[in-house]
């Protein structure tokens, strides 16, 4: 299942592999989010880069159709505009986006060959929604 | 890859499958390619907060207390090829970047071999902390092994110092002034790392408002005599002993300095946060 997804605009410096964006009986197409992984051996990195060897990033994509379903959590204004468009079609559709992130820690050597940890935030899609 | 950076094999083997057939890119879209993979690393270079792409040296040693603290903000299990050391990671110091240093072991003072003083003087090269980086803590931490049988039969305690060296000098171990920073009484014939607390000193030596002449450790008796270097029953390790034919364990248990910090970007996150992430994502 994860081959069928591509990662599009998102997947600069990864590919697509493993993992589940979760959706189940989703309708297909539908705002989602799908599986990317970032592998560092990929782009040369594993040299300097200890741990992990390249981590799960995910993506956001899919529609937002009318009338949105209640798990996609959207805002009001999202629902505004899904209505409007579903009349006037120039109005674009609410956007499918990552609205809830995670943070990854990397172990690694720095330009000096000292060893660092660092958590960096905001690195890991966890849930999508259409805003 | 090498010279490339990020450019990934099949980009490097497009090259060479390139002979000859027109249906593949020109050399001019090659290059931009190129150009377009080397702008992309800088920017993820800039995003981890690197000025250029690290090129570590093939003898880099990742001290175990790094995998250590690793696995405890990422909850990753330990593995048999990093077994546990039996460390945890120091909550509320890891704020969202932690650094190990070993001492220079160039500028180390080793006292004559006749002499009886049991301090050893370390210099850590703290330069690679980047200026915009807040220390929140730093410890010492030092691996004392176990004693031998023989001398288990007869326990003992030490008690180890550690000082800030205020001035060098002239004495066996190149340290005129000293200032106490933290002190520890141990058993001898148990195993295990001593964490220190230096963060007074790291403080002022990363805020530039004190020289950095390094850290004094000396090791007592309990009952405060001086313990000879060459006594057998030296089990702290401050150095690279004479007869550790095996560099790999000198490399894991010579005396490490941590920092514990915040990079200085938005967004700081705490231990216990990830811990929480790692829950959520277990759940799922």
């Amino acid at each position: 299942r994860a081959g069928k997804h591509r990662s599009g605009g998102g997947g600069r410096g990864g590919r697509g592999k493993g993992g589940g964006g979760g959706g189940g009986r989703r309708s297909r197409g539908t705002c989602n989010r799908h599986p990317l992984y970032v592998d560092f051996s990929d782009v040369g990195w594993n040299d300097w880069i200890v741990a992990p060897p390249g981590y799960h990033a995910f993506f956001c994509q899919g529609e937002c159709p009318f009338p949105l379903a209640e798990h996609l959590n959207s805002t009001n204004h999202a629902i505004v505009q899904t209505l409007v468009n579903s009349v006037n079609p120039a109005v674009p559709r609410a956007c499918c986006v990552p609205t809830e992130l995670s943070a990854i820690s990397l172990l690694y050597l720095d330009e000096y060959d000292k060893v660092v940890l660092k958590n960096y935030q905001d690195m890991v899609v966890e849930g999508c929604v259409c805003r | 890859r090498g010279d490339i950076g990020l450019v990934p094999r099949d980009v490097a083997g497009l090259r060479l499958a390139r002979r000859g057939d027109p249906a593949l890119p020109s050399r001019a879209d090659d290059v931009q390619l190129a150009d377009s993979l080397r702008i992309l690393e800088r920017r993820l270079l800039d995003l981890f907060g690197l000025q250029r792409r690290p090129r570590p040296s093939p003898n880099a040693v990742v001290p175990e207390y790094m995998w250590e603290l690793y696995r405890g903000v990422r909850r990753v299990p330990a593995d048999r090829s990093h077994g546990s050391s039996g460390l945890s990671v120091p909550r509320g110091l890891f704020s969202n970047t932690a650094r190990s240093f070993h001492h220079e072991e160039l500028l180390e003072v080793v006292p004559p071999t006749s002499s009886s003083y049991p301090g050893r003087r370390y210099v850590f090269n703290m330069s690679s902390i980047p200026e915009r980086e807040v220390i929140s803590a730093a410890e010492l931490r030092l691996y004392r092994a176990r004693s031998s049988p023989d001398h288990q039969r007869r326990q003992k305690q030490q008690r180890i110092n550690v000082y800030e060296v205020m001035r060098p000098g002239a004495a066996p171990d190149g340290v005129s002034v000293a200032r106490l920073l933290d002190t520890r009484l141990v058993w001898t014939n148990e195993s295990g790392w001593e964490a220190f607390d230096v963060s007074p000193t790291v403080l002022r030596w990363t805020a530039a408002t004190a020289h950095n002449h390094g850290i004094l450790v000396e090791v007592l008796q309990g009952n405060d005599e001086l313990t000879p270097w060459r006594d057998e029953s030296h089990n702290v390790r401050l150095s690279r002993s004479l007869h550790d034919y095996e560099s790999a364990t000198w490399a894991q248990q010579r005396p490490l300095l941590v920092t514990f910090g915040h990079d200085g970007r938005k967004d700081a996150t705490h231990v216990d946060r990830s811990e929480e992430d790692g829950r959520t994502r277990s759940k799922r």
